[in-house]
């Protein structure tokens, strides 16, 4: 029409663009692609390019200006839509409680690592133990994997190097393990007793059930998810299970300090709303950091 | 899927949205998209049904193309050395448990070497597996070399008559530079206990890894000589599809799948089946 013609003229002559159809055309497909290749799920991709380009469109940006010396500096419209993309990644990554969700009152802060096979719970639960007590936390493990061979001897001599108290009891179930390692968190004072469970598949039944049947047992104040950063487009239907199994409170995201650029984060992020608590940044018990978003943000847009 | 009475864009949406699920990326994708989508102009396709049909097809032809040699049992001086290498959480101690377990069964004397002397309760977990295999292990003191525990496995197995050896590695990301060149040093240490050795290096590959997988296989190959893939967790719900790109762009084969964490949850890798499984 003609008042949209004659005002995108006159935004050209004020060194301003409005970001249209065409312009994002090409970027759109871009970002798209970045996207899957940083192992995002194709349905959240779709997700966040429509809520973006909803969000993009119409936004009237700044292509020319003057810097301070007064030299013309210019910005492409798609740079401006770029830094758009950025910014929506990592409001939506952005946890509303970052860390631990701790207990109000008396009594111990239960976490409970749950995931696939070899995602990195184990050393997660002994990097967490080792995070909170050089805080002056007392806490405590309890082995609920009873199933793969020597994994509570693997939790054992995590405990040993952090000197922290490991509960498990030969030939007792995984219920039971973390219903009375909670009591035994209880009696001895523990601030923090740190559930480690089997690596399981959302297909098997049984196992789902034996989450659900600890969450009966005890309350839980942060459900863990542990990801491995190199995930692929699995990371939705597994999120989606563990969700609507035993909800998920939050995400640990190991093997950072790897290549992998981690698009599960934003997966797992659009459809359970669990952000990413703690990043896994190599095998050393030290090798904890709180979540950023800001980092992730731009190693998933690539 | 075949509802769609004509060959049009919707249906090659379909298509790419089938295989980006799949985890086979979005080049291998695209490629294969590009490959239909000539055929369709030369007038090859005749319908949706005919598309699919020609999609399995291609998809198979990429790992046809590289072969399908057996894993090496057998050489014609002394032990067959396999060597087992992979990301950490891949599957690589499990695997070998029921590798121990199908060789032995097949009459091979076994010899299994815990080379992993870094993570907790390594050597333990690969112990109750030789167990359960009825198979030995060969062990070196906590913290040691691996690359000592690969040679003295060696040694021990020319001397005591062992046909078969298979190491166990440390799991460690393809990026860390001093342990991919650990890894190395396993290999040129096992080759001076027996000249060829390894014969056979597996690497192993959890099949929920998306495309970081592609990296892993690349640089794994440039560190030791990578012979064959270990596809492990196929019981689950992913698809394992990066393999497809792998074949594709490296030309490394699927030789083995692992179906679940029972010993005799080993598979000879099976092409067609693998594809049918991928558009189910
Ligand atoms: N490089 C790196 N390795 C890690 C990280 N977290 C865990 N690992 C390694 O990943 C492997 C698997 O870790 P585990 O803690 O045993 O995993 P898990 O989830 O308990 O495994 P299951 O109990 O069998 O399901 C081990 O080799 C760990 O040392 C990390 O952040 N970086
Ligand atoms: N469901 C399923 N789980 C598997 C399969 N193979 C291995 N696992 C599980 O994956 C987890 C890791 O297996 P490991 O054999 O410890 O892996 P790894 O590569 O030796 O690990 P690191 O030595 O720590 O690098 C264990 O819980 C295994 O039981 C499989 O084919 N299916
Ligand atoms: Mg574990
Ligand atoms: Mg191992």
């Amino acid at each position: 029409t003609i008042t949209k013609g004659f005002r995108s003229a006159r935004h050209r002559l004020q060194g301003y663009r409005e970001l249209d159809e065409e312009t994002l055309e090409e970027v759109l497909g871009d970002i798209r692609t970045s996207l899957l290749e940083a192992d995002v799920e194709v349905g959240v991709v779709k997700q966040f390019i429509a809520t973006v380009k909803t969000k993009a469109l119409g936004e009237v940006v700044r292509v020319r200006a003057e810097d301070a010396q007064g030299k013309t500096v210019r910005v492409k419209p798609q740079d401006h839509f770029v830094k758009i993309c950025h910014d929506e990644l990592v409001a939506l990554m952005e946890p509303d409680e970052p860390g631990l969700r701790w207990k109000q009152g008396k009594g111990p802060t239960v976490t409970m690592m749950v995931g696939l096979q070899g995602s990195g719970k184990t050393t997660s639960a002994g990097k967490l133990a080792n995070l909170f007590k050089s805080q002056g936390k007392k806490v405590m493990l309890v082995a609920a994997d009873v199933y793969r061979p020597a994994a509570i001897e693997q939790l054992k001599v995590l405990g040993q190097r952090l000197d922290v108290p490991v509960f498990s009891v030969p030939g007792m179930q995984p219920p039971d393990l973390c219903e009375q390692g909670y009591q035994q968190a209880v009696n001895t004072g523990c601030d923090l007793v740190i559930f480690d469970t089997a690596g399981r598949l959302t297909i098997d039944q049984a196992l789902m059930d034996e989450l659900g049947e600890i969450r009966r047992r005890v309350h839980l104040d942060n459900t863990l998810l542990v990801v491995d950063a190199m995930i692929g487009q699995d990371s939705v239907t597994t999120a989606k299970s563990f969700h609507d199994k035993v909800g998920i409170d939050g995400v640990i995201l190991t093997k950072l300090d790897g290549d992998a650029r981690g698009g599960a984060a934003l997966s797992v992020k659009m459809v359970t709303g669990a952000s990413v608590k703690f990043a896994g940044m190599g095998e050393g018990l030290d090798k904890l950091e709180p979540f950023r978003a800001e980092g992730l943000a731009s190693r998933i847009l690539g | 899927l075949f509802a769609g009475k004509q060959i049009d864009e919707s249906l090659y949406e379909e298509i790419e949205e089938v295989l980006l699920r799949a985890d086979l990326g979005v080049k291998t994708t695209h490629e294969l998209l590009q490959s239909l989508k000539d055929a369709s102009s030369r007038k090859e396709l005749a319908n949706p049904a005919h598309v699919w049909k020609t999609l399995r097809e291609k998809t198979q032809q990429l790992l046809d193309k590289v072969g399908q040699a057996p894993v090496v049992t057998r050489v014609a001086q002394g032990p067959a050395v396999i060597m087992v290498v992979g990301v950490n959480g891949s599957g690589k101690t499990t695997s070998i448990g029921k590798l121990a377990h199908r060789y032995s069964k097949e009459g091979h004397k076994v010899l299994v070497a815990a080379a992993d002397t870094f993570r907790a309760a390594a050597v333990d977990q690969l112990e109750v597996w030789c167990q359960r295999a009825d198979v030995p292990i060969h062990r070196g003191k906590e913290n040691a070399d691996p690359a000592s525990v690969c040679f003295a496995a060696i040694e021990r197995a020319k001397a005591e008559g062992f046909d078969l050896v298979i190491l166990d590695t440390a799991g460690r990301l393809h990026t860390n530079q001093g342990l991919m060149e650990e890894l190395s040093k396993c290999a040129r240490v096992s080759a001076k206990a027996l000249p060829g050795a390894p014969h056979e290096t597996l690497l192993v590959l959890d099949a929920t890894m998306g495309q970081n997988a592609v990296k892993q296989a690349e640089l794994f190959r440039e560190s030791v000589p990578v012979t064959g893939i270990v596809l492990t967790k196929l019981d689950g719900t992913a698809k394992g599809g990066v393999v497809l790109a792998i074949a594709s762009g490296i030309g490394l084969p699927v030789k083995l799948i692992g179906v679940g964490e029972k010993m005799s949850d080993l598979r000879d890798f099976d092409a067609a089946l693998f594809v049918e499984e991928l558009f189910d």
